[in-house]
């Protein structure tokens, strides 16, 4: 195991204790910069940590991301841990978001679904859902990015406990989804939030439950192309962007459908590499260029929320 | 630990609503235990199939009838995730 966050190998995946590990050398490391939060439990009691980067004052404006929400999208577990240092980087050298810091928190939620990353590298690698029980039923889990109190239970997802798109009994059964959703209601002035899935190379914003556009949709719109271009910019990868449901299909009861309700404007959902050659396989090799890519485009949109208080 | 010695991606590309509708109905055959990496679309979109060695034919025929063709993305998921495994612990060895 690496004794620290500088020889940290960020080109290759990792399990939860490691990235665990990571998290707590990045705290220790810098103190007056990073704080770790417990906002929760898993069902199969694991914390659920949320990093918070933040250079002082109260319930700041702030910046939500998650990653891995469907545990066997490994790639974005493994690009939110080279955010993490990322930040505190730019802090350090200050460049890139460290202005961002100045007047906002940036929070990060690394393995936004612990119980099913352990399954994918113990059980199943292709495990994409919670590990709840579903009474009546011997299939295991929930969708829980079908399981937001947004268009619950629509179409856009199912109600057989069997499928990979399952909504779960009731909005927020699962206490990944719930935790959240506590927290965010409790902090009250997230301004952006970003989800990160994978893999199919698309920059989404709401609606996925609705075909009515969402109120702030030009503006979402001008700004997933500016987004993207940035993304493009360093290897030339194709993205497409747009609202969920006209982009790729309807999806009830979705995360930042949930979000973007409560009031927070950016609200996006991003599918990172590829575009399917390995699907969920993505190379190791494909990490730090993935993550470095996106987060151009992740920038992009934390600075336009800077510089666009509402 | 779930094995997955022989499943392919399979990825298929509708190109029109016939296609489209053949592809679909592949989700309702549960039997099949087919799981969808990316889910039908629409016309002219992707669509990421992770078909289990025991179904392989079954799906292959389905789709040939129909005159729905189809590419395989990964010829065998465990040999991926072989090469996955044997990285992890190189990279953790050092």
């Amino acid at each position: 195991l690496s004794l620290n966050t500088d020889t940290f190998n960020y080109e290759a995946y990792h399990t939860i204790d490691e990235i665990y590990s990571f998290m707590d050398m990045l705290v220790a490391e810098n103190p007056n910069l990073v704080s770790k939060l417990e906002i929760g439990r898993s069902t199969e009691n694991r914390p659920l940590y949320v990093l918070k980067f933040s250079t002082g004052g109260t319930n700041r404006p702030a910046i939500w991301i998650d990653t891995g929400i469907h545990s066997r999208e490994w790639v974005t577990q493994a690009s939110g841990v080279w955010f993490a240092k990322k930040i505190v980087q730019d802090h350090a050298n200050n460049e890139g978001v460290a202005s961002i810091l100045e007047t906002m928190d940036i929070f990060l939620e690394i393995v936004t679904n612990p119980d099913g990353f352990v399954f994918t590298h113990t059980k199943n690698r292709m495990w994409r859902k919670t590990r709840s029980k579903n009474s009546g039923s011997i299939c295991v889990g929930v969708d829980p990015n079908r399981n937001w109190d947004a268009g619950f239970g629509d179409a856009g997802a199912s109600g057989n406990p069997c499928t990979e798109t399952y909504h779960g009994p009731y909005p927020n059964s699962e206490p990944e989804v719930k935790s959240i959703v506590d927290f965010v209601k409790s902090h009250g002035n997230i301004k952006a939030f970003v989800s990160i899935h994978s893999y199919s190379q698309l920059l989404l914003y709401p609606y996925g439950y609705t075909e009515t556009p969402a109120p702030d949709e030009q503006e979402l719109h001008e700004l997933s192309a500016k987004a993207v271009a940035a993304l493009t910019s360093l290897y030339g990868t194709k993205y497409k962007y747009g609202s969920i449901i006209t982009t790729i299909y309807r999806a009830s009861g979705s995360t930042v459908d949930w979000t973007y309700n409560q009031g927070i404007k950016y609200s996006f959902t991003f599918e990172l590499r590829d575009t399917g050659r390995y699907g969920f396989l993505l190379p190791a090799k494909q990490i730090v260029p993935t993550a470095e890519e996106t987060w151009l485009a992740l920038k992009v949109i934390m600075e336009h929320a800077r510089d666009h208080p509402y | 630990t779930e094995t997955f010695v022989g499943h392919q991606v399979l990825r298929v590309t509708p190109q029109s609503d016939e296609e489209l509708q053949k592809v679909q109905e592949l989700q309702d055959l549960e039997h099949l235990q087919l799981d969808f990496w990316l889910a039908p679309r629409g016309l002219g979109l992707p669509v990421d199939i992770r078909v289990p060695f025991p179904s392989l034919q079954a799906v292959k025929a389905h789709l040939e009838a129909s005159g729905v063709s189809y590419s395989i993305m990964i010829e065998d998921v465990q040999a991926l995730l072989d090469v996955e495994q044997m990285e992890m612990l190189r990279s953790s060895r050092r």
